[in-house]
């Protein structure tokens, strides 16, 4: 199963 | 002082489409070289990057940066009432707590004037790292929203796999399974139509499609759109917008649980 990811697991705060 | 003034409102009419759908409010970001907006959807899986540059307008003056919160139905509302042709100036003075709108007809016998509240937002921005990506394509935005739109049909996800060959879209169901392939084009009458895939290497990965879906609404700003992918890292869809900019949507892949 396939789970969604976030965009902010790739991209950092800055 | 902040003045923006775009001879074709109706681009701005067609960027709030693109965004809307996404994005309940968001910060617009204006300074000497254009307008800048960066915001997550309220579920943080997909990131809208807008660059609207100073030079693409048909005036603009920026004296200090101006953050302006926009509450995106009530801009939608104002929109709205602008026809396609006229000409749009965006106004606002600094510190301001307000934005102005006005809209001219073309033989500027009719002038239209509305203001809208800004908001305080919490700003949020994102660092997105550079990225040589694998595979890069390039189709018709027309045909990249009928093929998310007549997947979504058969399950939640799309599978995007992309080969020197060509690139597929699948999707799979209760009802079964479809697949879409695309092959690079070998020759066009016209640029717009045609298929182009630049691949270091193939790439297969799943997306949601109700977030393709979202993207789609930006097709009538751009004949093309772009979609550059790498292993594990977000998609980045892209259209331009006409001499002025683009809007980019990144997208967090599904990744196995």
């Amino acid at each position: 199963k396939n789970k969604q990811a976030s965009i902010t697991s790739f991209f950092t705060k800055k | 002082m902040f003045e923006a003034r775009l001879v074709q409102s109706s681009i701005l009419k067609k960027v709030l489409e693109a965004i809307k759908e996404l994005l309940n409010e968001a910060t617009f970001d204006c300074s000497d070289s254009g307008i800048q907006l960066q915001a997550m959807d309220n579920s943080h899986v997909s990131l809208v990057s807008l660059n609207l540059r100073s030079d693409g307008f048909d005036k603009y003056r920026c004296d200090r940066n101006l953050s302006m919160g926009i509450n995106l139905a009530s801009m939608s509302k104002i929109m709205k009432c602008a026809g396609n042709d006229d000409v749009l100036t965006m106004k606002a003075q600094d510190n301001a707590d307000l934005v102005t709108f006005m809209f001219e007809s073309q033989n500027q016998e009719k002038v239209m004037d509305y203001e809208m509240k800004l908001m305080n937002l919490d700003q949020e921005h994102l660092g997105i790292p550079e990225t040589d990506y694998s595979c890069v394509i390039k189709l018709p935005s027309q045909e990249f929203a009928r093929i998310v739109r007549d997947l979504s049909q058969f399950g939640e996800s799309v599978v995007i796999s992309c080969t020197k060959e060509g690139i597929k879209f699948s999707a799979g169901g209760d009802i079964g399974n479809a697949n879409i392939k695309l092959a690079q084009t070998s020759n066009v009458d016209k640029d717009e139509d045609a298929v182009t895939i630049e691949m270091q290497e193939p790439v297969s990965l799943t997306f949601a499609c109700r977030y393709l879906n979202s993207f789609a609404k930006a097709t009538p700003l751009s004949p093309q759109v772009q979609l550059s992918m790498s292993a594990d890292v977000p998609l980045v869809v892209e259209y331009k917008i006409g001499d002025i900019g683009h809007i980019r949507y990144y997208l967090a892949p599904k990744i196995e649980d």
